[in-house]
């Protein structure tokens, strides 16, 4: 018996939002420690792990750990019925082939059930172990969205570069180039609005915009982004979930021919 | 030009 209650329903439309364009099916994982997933795209060139830990929701009772192999458009076109403001509960039974959506607006006058089939999927778990980061920038996501959506108007391919001066965002394409750098900035009034920048060693790495901009669409999970760069080792740009997690994305570097 | 690397080639299977 699965049933996951979550007073902040938009997370989980959000969270929808944010990975159904880029994994078409993936296997939910429910364990006492959360409602987890992690999944690769298509051509396995990005990665996604999202974690809503347990404690964020208001009533979490999973009696046995179960993974619920779930099409991300469809769960998405019925999380799309619930409201802004619904409370929105997970339920399965033990080896029940659907999932039940539960909405309830906030003043309990409506309750509505939408039922979803699950299907099996075949997905391999891949292990992510803890690694050193030669930078770790962390910048206001709306601006990072902005960027990689202007810069992919230029290019295809954007190269990040992290020095003491700051991180700064390159393309080139058939019309010209382009450079976007950001510098430090911790003198901001609210904390959500600096640029930090972590440094161990500068490092310069080129990725695929074209992913890029599937992952920004995570953000209206979360006021910052926070990419962690090492030469050698796929990008993580992560978005904190306000006290219940994150969804990471995973992307491989391209590498020069 | 420059070719893009899989995940796969980075973390292995549990």
């Amino acid at each position: 018996m699965l049933e996951l209650r979550l007073v902040q329903g938009s997370l989980l439309k959000k969270v929808l939002e944010a990975v159904k364009d880029l994994v078409n099916d993936a296997n939910f994982d429910c364990s006492a420690t959360g409602f987890s997933l992690q999944a690769m795209d298509s051509s396995h060139v990005a990665l996604v792990a999202l974690l809503l830990r347990s404690e964020g929701f208001e009533h979490y009772r999973c009696d046995r750990n179960i993974s619920m192999g779930m099409n991300l458009g469809n769960m998405a076109k019925m999380l799309k019925c619930a409201g802004n403001d619904d409370i929105i509960t997970l339920k399965a039974d033990d080896g029940s082939d659907v999932v039940t959506f539960m909405f309830e607006s906030p003043t309990q006058d409506k309750i509505a059930d939408f039922e979803m089939k699950l299907m099996d999927i075949d997905s391999e778990h891949l292990g992510i172990p803890e690694a050193e980061y030669h930078a770790i920038v962390r910048m206001p996501s709306s601006e990072f969205a902005r960027i990689c959506k202007d810069l992919s108007s230029i290019g295809d391919t954007v190269v990040i570069s992290v020095t003491k001066e700051g991180v700064k965002f390159s393309t080139r394409g058939d019309i010209g180039t382009a450079n976007i750098v950001c510098r430090q900035n911790t003198t901001v009034d609210k904390p959500e609005e600096a640029t930090v920048i972590e440094m161990n060693e500068p490092v310069s790495l080129t990725f695929a915009l074209r992913y890029f901009n599937s992952f920004t669409k995570a953000t209206p999970l979360s006021n910052t982004v926070t990419l962690s760069l090492s030469s050698e080792l796929p990008v993580v740009v992560e978005y904190k979930i306000a006290e219940m997690g994150y969804i990471r994305f995973y992307l491989a570097p391209k590498i020069e021919d | 030009g420059s070719s893009q690397t899989s995940i796969t080639e980075f973390y292995r299977s549990t």
